[in-house]
């Protein structure tokens, strides 16, 4: 896989991904 | 190859579900903010012209790109009504807005394990941020009966939306997001344009290949 446009962090509880995911 | 070839020309819409499926990769963040834009403009003109009231955005698969950069909510895989309960309620815009922002997260996030985040430009978490934690308009604010022209680009409009409650607020912080906010919705339709030409290209190419 190519190199990503974008970076990629591990994620956060409290990051938009953890609370995203609860909905 | 050819006859699917030919039959992907005669496409004039792709749902974002194919769009994510084709290149198997996120779509970019301008992407993000011309989607949002373009579906809250063509949702807000929608409940103007009393059509059917919009439902909650459940997949990818419900949000389609037109050729010319419009972009709908579509019926996705038509499923039936649960039980008892009305498909075609009316949604408030908050609940489908709410829907819209972790659709459009889920599609920056697509191909990325559980335990990895994609680092987003503060603005753009800020307008998921918002979008999926809506506020129930109290009524004063009813957007459904705003003058048509009442265009959400006027330069000198200072109000920073804080809290989202209708489609014009998600239109807003697009706007916001823009250099010049009157070049919006040209600016948006245009990138929407390209995500469906870029990727009918690239569906052609492939079923030729094929």
């Amino acid at each position: 896989k190519g190199k990503s446009l974008y970076n990629i962090k591990q994620k956060h509880d409290s990051g938009i991904k953890a609370k995203i995911s609860m909905k | 190859g050819r006859s699917l070839a030919a039959a992907l020309v005669m496409r004039d819409a792709l749902s974002l579900e194919e769009i994510l499926q084709l290149y198997s990769q996120p779509i970019n963040e301008e992407q993000a903010w011309a989607v949002c834009y373009q579906c809250c403009g063509s949702l807000r003109s929608r409940g103007r012209r009393g059509e059917s009231p919009s439902r909650r955005v459940e997949s990818p698969a419900d949000i389609r790109i037109w050729k010319d950069g419009t972009v709908t909510l579509g019926d996705g895989a038509r499923r039936p009504p649960a039980e008892g309960k009305s498909e075609y309620l009316h949604r408030p815009e908050t609940e489908v807005i709410e829907s819209l922002g972790i659709i459009i997260y889920k599609a920056l996030d697509y191909g990325l394990k559980e335990n990895e985040e994609r680092e987003l430009s503060p603005p753009l978490e800020q307008l998921i941020d918002y979008m999926t934690n809506t506020v129930e308009a109290d009524g004063s604010k009813d957007e459904g009966y705003e003058a048509l022209d009442e265009g959400v680009e006027e330069e000198n409009d200072k109000g920073d939306v804080e809290v989202i409650q209708s489609y014009r607020d998600v239109m807003k912080l697009c706007a916001a997001h823009l250099p010049t906010r009157s070049d919006a919705p040209n600016h948006y339709q245009a990138v929407c344009r390209a995500l469906f030409a870029e990727t009918m290209e690239l569906y052609t190419f492939l079923a030729r290949i094929k």
